[in-house]
């Protein structure tokens, strides 16, 4: 698979533009985290497309976002179990 | 320091599965 630049990206409208950068997120981050991909991949999503672009091209960097999201991810399920029980 | 992460985002589905999975 060809890597993703910006150009592809800015040729693409804005809603397609995070549709390709997850399509290229989730199999990375599917690998370090099945159960949580989709949730992680979306959070990520948030972030501006070009420091997206720059975690694709630096595995050290999408890890640690990655396992940022999961102990921000698993600090808010304890804060809703919490709130149910 | 305070992450700016969402846990509340929407949940990403890719367009293709990964794996053939079969339900």
């Amino acid at each position: 698979q060809e890597p993703l630049t910006a150009s592809m990206l800015a040729a693409a409208p804005p809603q397609e533009q995070k549709q390709m950068l997850g399509e290229r997120l989730y199999p990375l981050i599917h690998a370090m985290h099945a159960s949580l991909a989709g949730k992680i991949t979306g959070m990520l999503l948030e972030i501006d497309n070009s420091e997206l672009l720059l975690m694709l091209e630096s595995p050290e960097s999408l890890h640690s976002k990655i396992e940022e999201a999961v102990a921000v991810l698993q600090a808010h399920q304890v804060t809703e179990s919490s709130l149910k029980s | 320091k305070k992450s700016t992460l969402n846990p509340n985002a929407k949940e990403f589905n890719p367009s293709k599965p990964l794996l053939s999975v079969n339900k």
